[in-house]
């Protein structure tokens, strides 16, 4: 899988996603 | 005799991966089989694997004895709403949930064995219009459930000992949640699939909604099994019981699927389709239905599902190939096929409460 596929990977994505959602 | 007639038939040209016939139990009591399973059972100091089988008014256990023989140690008997699942908590001891229900389940209740007092027990864990269960790490069991207004997805943690310990409520999404499967490696995070083909992201920490990914309407009711965290890809492991092998190069059994969390975005790493030439059931009439996918189970790279002509298949995921099919048994068609929660055994039940054991 390429970046320009899938957009911009982030390996932390997981506690990204929980800085920025609603809780 | 039986294990030389239910030697599996290996698929040509593939891995020499196949399945060797270790032992076999069958319950007596003349109720049609609904679901097997296994549970880690300790006892007297040592913890050995059991076999759980559930028919419609009844759970046992089994443990084994000499020479690949099983003998029924318990039989919860479970009153008038029908069993229709097992529920296995992942790497816990002396329990295991079941659910019940008529067509939906409406019941959750935890079967134990209690060693304060020497007996086996069974208490409630949930009532509702329960659309999906699972069985975490951690005794712990999620389930989504459905009101008129509107729906919870709830956490319930268990002791050693079975209570029920505080629960926890995860936010839910708009649209109602299928299946669950853990993120590996991640343990603070949990996948679901819901009723419009998306895949729901939730921290199981806080009970946030982290992110809703659609998979495409081109693979209809598709369903979780497994996923887990790589490279900062999230790859979900999805099954489509409506695959059928005349569609096969469009519409797989499994898929590996890669998502960027970040981005929502996702893409096809490996397609699991129906084994060819392997027809379908026939009916009154002289029609042919075709072979479809009716129920099936994911363990580490390992897919095993019971096709409508009666044969289980195994997939190795990884390949994206069939490796290897059992064709129905001289008693008849197999209708169940599990993984054991040790690697590489393989349960294949038949409506008789036949479970035949198999080394993959």
């Amino acid at each position: 899988c390429s970046e320009s596929d899938l957009g911009p990977i982030s390996l932390n994505w997981f506690e990204e996603l929980s800085a920025e959602a609603p809780s | 005799n039986v294990a030389e007639q239910l030697t599996p038939v290996l698929l040509d040209g593939l891995r020499e991966e196949s399945l060797q016939l270790v032992s076999k139990l069958k319950d007596s009591s003349g109720s049609c089989a609904v679901d097997v399973s296994t549970v880690w059972w300790e006892a007297a100091g040592s913890r050995e694997l059991r076999v759980v089988t559930a028919c419609e008014s009844s759970v046992s256990l089994w443990k084994p004895l000499a020479s690949d023989r099983w003998g029924k140690v318990y039989t919860w008997q479970l009153g008038e709403i029908p069993v229709i699942q097992i529920v296995p908590l992942l790497d816990t001891c002396n329990l295991v949930c079941i659910a019940l229900g008529d067509l939906e389940i409406g019941e959750i209740r935890l079967l134990l064995y209690s060693s304060e007092n020497d007996s086996f027990k069974q208490s409630p864990v949930k009532t509702g219009n329960i659309k999906a269960v699972l069985g975490l790490k951690d005794r712990r069991l999620v389930s989504s459930s459905r009101t008129v207004q509107e729906q919870q997805v709830e956490i319930v943690s268990f002791s050693e000992t079975g209570r029920s310990k505080d629960g926890q409520t995860l936010m839910p999404p708009e649209e109602t949640v299928l299946a669950f499967a853990e993120v590996e490696g991640m343990s603070d995070a949990l996948v679901g699939t819901t009723a419009v083909n998306s895949i729901v992201v939730w921290n199981l920490k806080t009970g946030q909604l982290l992110k809703k990914m659609h998979v495409g309407y081109s693979y209809p009711a598709s369903i979780c099994h497994r996923a887990y965290s790589d490279s900062g890809l999230l790859f979900v492991v999805l099954s489509h019981p409506h695959a059928k092998e005349s569609e096969s190069c469009g519409n797989p059994a499994f898929r590996v699927i890669a998502f960027n969390p970040k981005t929502a975005r996702s893409t096809g790493v490996m397609f699991s389709s129906l084994p060819p030439g392997h027809a379908g059931r026939q009916v009154p009439g002289g029609l042919c239905v075709p072979a479809s996918y009716l129920e099936g189970d994911v363990k580490d790279a390992s897919a095993a599902a019971v096709l409508t002509s009666g044969a289980i298949a195994v997939w190795d995921l990884l390949l994206g190939q069939c490796t290897a099919l059992l064709p129905p048994g001289p008693a008849g068609s197999w209708v169940l096929a599990r993984w054991a929660a040790t690697s590489a055994c393989l349960l294949a039940g038949q409506r008789d409460g036949t479970v035949c054991l198999y080394r993959y």
